[in-house]
């Protein structure tokens, strides 16, 4: 692992007095192969390690530490710092109705995500609504409401032949009229390149101003994450990320990556395939996941 | 890269670039620019635009180590099993591979081997209905392995020659899945022999490094003789294939290059190769 690389590198002395620069280009290295490794983006690798030398080099080695985990003690402080951030909770509207939309990639966990965050949310006293705005994948709406029934929570759909925009302006009217609080808009997949669908996405934002819009990214994506974050970031300003499938055994650099580049928090962490398998997301974490 | 006129660390640093924000992975990377200067040096090459053609070279020699010709099993019938982690596109390729042997000429029936995920049994409805194919369903929840063992018999009873079977998504680090997972591969083994079935690793395009480990662990599970690459239509290379090809050998049959069911292309490892650069 990279705590052993380290060592062979920089050697087992401790309190040896400051980090030299060679100490941390050596070190660095070693870092920055760990990174690669573990999906993050080559660019914010580049940008990441180079912080870290400015951050190390000419520290003072501290006495109970070797030169090695000194520099590890640096990377992880500095990825969990990245990475952290306040607003990682989901903020509620002033006045009701919050209304959240989950967008992504196909396949990347939103339906899955948007019952689980209901789930979360009524644990917490809310009365969320679910709205099934995929219309076209097949069963789409169906697994929602099978989710919405596991549940016991609400699922409004106006069927397959409604636009996305029609059946989320309805959904929020319903939610006025049977006092839902939250409002969770479960859109179906789609590639950040495809214009029309992207545009659905902006009709969406400007028919019903969602609160949160919320980036769906599962966290075995590989050096792609960068694109697909900034565009659905360009085009929709969004209020942060559900990385998904951390239950497996990704090391999910793409974490690192979409919040280096986007700045935008990652609120939630998904870790299993059932309907409670949601929890906040810890930037420390991730960081000791990440560099392996 | 065609900018770059001189032979130098320059360029290398450039392909590695390249290759690596292409998901090749750093190990198979390293590999392959070390081949290329390796060549480089050993034909005393120094026009710099012959780089590009012998990377690309060798990277299709490492895709075609083995045949990337999807054959149909002789045995009759010929069983498909698409296996995959979650959200990958195993159901959706189905319909794909579905409409594409029906329109073959071939009588297919589709297993809907995904008991657990909602709506999964509907999903595959929907295509064999669209594809115009039978299904063999069970109810949610009922065991994987006696839905294949079903399909199997109907598709004899029907004259069926191609079954194609579905099974739910599943990270390939839950062993209790994956021994579910063995145990659907021993009954199809069971019913059409080793040369009867093939079996399909679907992994999604945007997918990094933990493809080489999917396909591994997948492979212990069962008999994995080849993958899908699907949804190629975004932006990522997938790069991670050659890593794969490089390390179990194991080839990509097919591409999925969009979400209908005539979206599936046979791979072309000479369009992959040079994808790369685009
Ligand atoms: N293990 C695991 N599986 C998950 C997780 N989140 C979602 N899944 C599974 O991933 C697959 C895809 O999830 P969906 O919720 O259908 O994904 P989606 O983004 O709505 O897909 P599209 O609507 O087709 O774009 C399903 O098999 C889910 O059960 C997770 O955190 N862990
Ligand atoms: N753009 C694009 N989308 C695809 C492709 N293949 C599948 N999809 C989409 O990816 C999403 C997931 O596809 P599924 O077929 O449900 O994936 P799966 O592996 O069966 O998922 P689980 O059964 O939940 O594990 C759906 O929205 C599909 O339409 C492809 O080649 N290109
Ligand atoms: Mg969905
Ligand atoms: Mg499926």
């Amino acid at each position: 692992n990279l705590a052993e690389k380290l060592q062979r590198t920089l050697g087992k002395l401790r309190g040896r007095g400051k980090l030299t620069e060679q100490d941390v280009k050596e070190a660095l290295r070693e870092v920055r192969l760990a990174l690669l490794e573990a999906d993050v983006n080559y660019k914010v690798v580049s940008e990441f390690t180079a912080r870290v030398r400015e951050r190390a080099v000419g520290q003072e080695v501290m006495a109970s530490l070797t030169p090695a985990h000194q520099v590890i003690k640096i990377v992880y402080e500095e990825l969990a710092e990245l990475m952290g951030g306040s607003r990682s909770k989901l903020e509620l509207a002033s006045r009701p109705p919050t209304i959240v939309m989950l967008a992504g990639l196909q396949g990347a966990g939103k339906t899955t995500s948007s019952a689980k965050l209901a789930n979360l949310l009524r644990k917490q006293g809310h009365r969320p609504l679910l709205v099934a705005a995929d219309v076209y994948r097949p069963a789409a709406i169906k697994q929602l409401q099978v989710l919405g029934d596991q549940l016991q929570i609400p699922v409004f759909s106006l069927g397959d032949q409604i636009s996305p925009v029609d059946i989320a302006k309805a959904a929020v009217e319903h939610a006025h009229r049977h006092a839902n609080d939250v409002v969770l808009l479960d859109t179906a997949g789609r590639l950040h390149v495809d214009e029309e669908l992207m545009a659905e996405l902006r009709a969406i934002d400007e028919a019903v101003s969602p609160h949160q819009i919320l980036l769906v990214v599962d966290a075995m994506t590989g050096q792609d994450a960068v694109n697909v974050a900034n565009s659905f970031n360009e085009s929709l300003d969004i209020d942060g990320i559900i990385l998904t499938k951390l239950d497996g055994d990704a090391r999910g650099g793409a974490a690192l990556s979409i919040k280096a580049v986007t700045g935008k928090p990652i609120k939630f962490a998904a870790t299993s395939e059932k309907l409670d398998g949601l929890e906040p997301f810890y930037p420390e974490r991730m960081a000791s996941r990440i560099l392996g | 890269l065609s900018s770059h006129k001189a032979i130098d660390e320059e360029l290398f640093e450039r392909l590695e670039e390249l290759l690596i924000q292409a998901d090749v992975g750093v190990d198979t990377t390293l590999r392959l620019v070390d081949d290329v200067k390796d060549e480089v040096r050993t034909k005393g090459i120094t026009d710099s635009s012959l780089v590009r053609p012998i990377l690309q070279t060798k990277i299709h020699e490492i895709l075609t180590t083995h045949s990337s010709v999807f054959e149909l099993p002789k045995t009759s019938p010929a069983v498909i099993l698409v296996v995959g982690v979650n959200g990958a596109g195993k159901t959706t390729t189905i319909g794909k591979l579905a409409h594409r042997f029906k329109s073959e000429g071939h009588k297919v029936i589709l297993g809907a081997g995904d008991t657990f995920r909602a709506a999964a049994i509907e999903q595959l409805e929907i295509w064999a209905e669209r594809v115009g194919v039978d299904i063999v369903k069970h109810q949610p929840g009922a065991d994987p392995a006696a839905v294949a063992y079903d399909a199997i018999q109907a598709g004899r009873a029907r004259q069926c020659d191609v079954v194609i079977i579905d099974t739910a998504g599943r990270l390939q680090t839950k062993t209790n899945l994956m021994r579910e997972l063995e145990k659907i591969g021993r009954v199809v083994e069971r019913e059409v022999g080793e040369e009867g079935a093939e079996v399909l690793l679907v992994v999604d395009a945007t997918t990094g490094q933990n493809a080489l480990s999917q396909a591994k662990l997948f492979s212990e599970a069962v008999d994995v003789s080849g993958l899908v690459l699907a949804k190629l239509d975004g932006t990522a290379k997938g790069g991670i294939i050659i890593a794969i090809a490089a390390e179990l050998e194991l080839p990509v049959k097919f591409i999925g290059i969009g979400e209908a069911y005539e979206d599936l292309r046979d791979f072309d490892a000479d369009e992959f190769a040079a994808a790369l650069f685009d």
